[in-house]
């Protein structure tokens, strides 16, 4: 089979015990042990799936350019989509992974964090569920950033991400600087930070996943809130929510014995 | 439905005296095999179809053959794999059209990628490009 209805290709109502084994083969070749149940917001899809849906396209795209030239139009096509879009780089990491995986931002509403991160902003991440023996090949964490209101439109910010390496009960939880990158504050558009070393750490020690932080200065070094600084967090639109992707490697073939 | 009234028919067939000034034509040669005569299917499984869109995100669904019938080999003791499409070759061979080619030979299938949620509405993006059907069958 491939990713295309065949011409000539019957289409016709499957009978009840095909639906079961076509159902049962289909889970058995995704590895999956039943039915995923997602929980779609009114049925569309957020960020991370539209961003993947592209990575989807671009494999299909280059598959079917391979056989018809058909990369062209797609490209064309994708000047025209909305945000995500997944950059030159992403589509090279895309090229070397056997699986690519999104996950959602766990932290739902903004904690309080002590008065000297009051401004912080927490994301976590759940990668538990990946299958043994993948390796991440490469990751990054995604933030949309909207044009801000006239207050900073002419100053600078400073965005700084860092991975949450320790919790303390009573004090400050200690952090780790992954990076620090300067905007301008009329900027808009997807910003992407390189995880790939925290997500490799975080797979191999669960415990130590404690998410990241995300902090922001104006060119004064007065803190604000990453609202103020125009980041979309889980209150923005859909298409806008941050998310984390990473990129994997397989080692070994899968042969499966016929059923 | 159609198979039951075949069925039917051959039954009441067995009963009718044999002619037997008419040779074994090819209708006939593997007429009592005719209800189980091994044929592949082709056909379009959506997803749509399947009430699975709402996880499946794509592709919408995929091509897929089938094979029903005789096709599973009887393998026993003294029939392996291999020179049991040595058979099945020697009888194509004799009538193309009653058998379909057989293959034992390891299949290589095309690459697929399917897009995905998982329970925690994470999205999966999985290559299946290594994909070998190492199976004797109709193919």
């Amino acid at each position: 089979g491939n990713n295309d209805a065949q011409p000539g290709f019957i289409h016709r109502r499957l009978r009840t015990h095909e639906k079961r084994e076509m159902q049962k083969e289909i889970l058995s070749i995704l590895g999956l042990p039943h039915r995923p149940r997602p929980h779609l917001s009114h049925g569309k899809y957020n960020s991370a799936p539209l961003f993947m849906l592209d990575l989807y396209n671009t494999i299909s795209s280059e598959e079917r350019s391979r056989v018809e030239g058909a990369l062209e139009r797609y490209q064309s096509m994708r000047t025209t989509r909305s945000p995500p879009l997944a950059t030159n780089q992403e589509t090279a990491f895309l090229n070397d992974a056997d699986m690519v995986m999104s996950f959602v931002n766990l932290v739902e509403y903004d904690r309080e964090l002590s008065p000297q991160r009051r401004h912080h902003k927490e994301f976590k991440f759940n990668l538990s569920q990946i299958p043994e023996g993948e390796a991440v090949t490469a990751a990054e964490f995604r933030l949309y950033k909207e044009c801000v209101s006239r207050a900073f439109r002419n100053d600078t910010f400073l965005l700084r991400v860092y991975q949450v390496v320790k919790e303390h009960p009573d004090r400050e939880a200690d952090l780790f600087l992954l990076e620090s990158r300067r905007l301008w504050a009329a900027e808009e558009g997807w910003l992407e930070f390189d995880i790939t070393a925290t997500s490799n750490l975080w797979v191999m020690s669960p415990a130590h996943n404690l998410g990241l932080q995300v902090s922001v200065e104006t060119s004064s070094g007065q803190s604000i809130s990453s609202k103020e600084a125009g980041l979309v967090g889980r209150d923005g639109a859909l298409e806008k929510q941050p998310f984390m992707v990473a990129f994997f490697k397989v080692s070994e073939v899968h042969i499966r014995t016929a059923r | 439905s159609a198979g039951g009234k075949r069925r039917q028919q051959n039954r009441n067939r067995s009963t009718q005296p044999q002619d037997g000034s008419r040779g074994p034509g090819p209708a006939d040669y593997n007429s009592s095999d005719q209800k189980t005569a091994c044929r592949r299917h082709e056909l379009y499984v959506s997803f749509r179809e399947l009430g699975w869109q709402d996880w499946i995100i794509a592709p919408e669904g995929y091509a897929a053959n089938y094979c029903d019938g005789e096709c599973s080999f009887p393998l026993n003791a003294h029939m392996n794999a291999t020179n049991h499409a040595i058979v099945q070759t020697l009888v194509h061979l004799m009538n193309p059209e009653n058998v379909p080619k057989p293959c034992c030979a390891p299949t290589k299938l095309h690459a697929i990628s399917v897009l995905y949620f998982d329970d925690n509405s994470n999205v999966i993006l999985k290559k299946y490009k290594n994909m070998v059907v190492r199976a004797c069958g109709c193919h």
